[in-house]
């Protein structure tokens, strides 16, 4: 009722869910990031021993077309990124001349650009 | 529109070239081709979901015509974004 | 842009090289 773990529920969270000083990976943590292009203060990181970091990009050959999704369809962030991932799959045997430059071209008007 | 729009990215595109060139020259490295198309469509992509953002952000404040607190806002996730965006518009201001 | 770009950079010169490829870009897209 005040929204928190019951006792029985925190006992059974504790039992199977809870990450702790005896198991060998003791949290998880994404990765910091920081704009490289501005100024900003980075606070330095010291890599806590036990802290699993995870890695965005170890299932990249995965993230090239949407996959299942149940109740909520993929978000506009997660289609963007998506088509990116194809568009560098496409391109990356591409020799000396660049395709989409190729379509784009045509299109340019020097008016446009400041 | 089709036509508009491949307009809009070709000069993207175009910009982004330059961009890349410069920071070619700054840091003594080549961009290839097709990592400067990549980013452009990044950017462009990224740019129509900054323009979804905005219009809901004016559209919530009742307002027709998107201001600088929208833009302000679309910035909101980092310190650092914002406190770059704000002083850009200070100086855009002034 | 230019986070991009700085971003691929940082990768390429990671891997000792003086090109950014769309390998590259692959690497820090998650992130950016």
């Amino acid at each position: 009722k005040d929204g928190l773990l019951s006792e029985e529920e925190f006992n059974l969270w504790n039992r199977l869910y809870r990450l702790g000083d005896s198991d060998e990976v003791k949290g998880v943590a994404l990765p910091r990031s920081h704009f490289q292009s501005l100024q900003e203060d980075r606070a330095t990181q010291e890599p806590t021993t036990g802290i699993h970091q995870l890695s965005l990009s170890e299932w990249s050959v995965w993230q090239d077309h949407p996959l299942p999704t149940y109740q909520v369809d993929h978000s506009y962030r997660c289609r963007h990124f998506i088509s990116i991932m194809q568009m560098i799959e496409e391109m990356r045997h591409e020799e000396d001349e660049c395709s989409y430059e190729l379509k784009i071209r045509p299109f340019l008007q020097m008016e446009d650009v400041c | 529109e089709f036509s508009h729009r491949q307009r809009l990215k070709a000069a993207v595109h175009y910009t982004v070239g330059c961009l890349c060139q410069e920071v070619e020259l700054d840091k003594q490295m080549h961009f290839s081709k097709q990592t400067i198309a990549a980013i452009s469509e990044v950017t462009f992509r990224q740019c129509e979901n900054f323009a979804k953002d905005l219009e809901m952000f004016a559209r919530h404040a009742k307002r027709s015509t998107i201001s600088t607190e929208d833009v302000k806002l679309l910035a909101r996730r980092s310190n650092s974004l914002l406190k770059y965006i704000t002083k850009k518009n200070e100086e855009i201001a002034q | 842009v230019l986070e991009a770009a700085a971003r691929g950079v940082s990768q390429a010169q990671a891997e000792g090289l003086n090109v950014v490829d769309v390998d590259q870009l692959e690497k820090v897209l998650p992130q950016l």
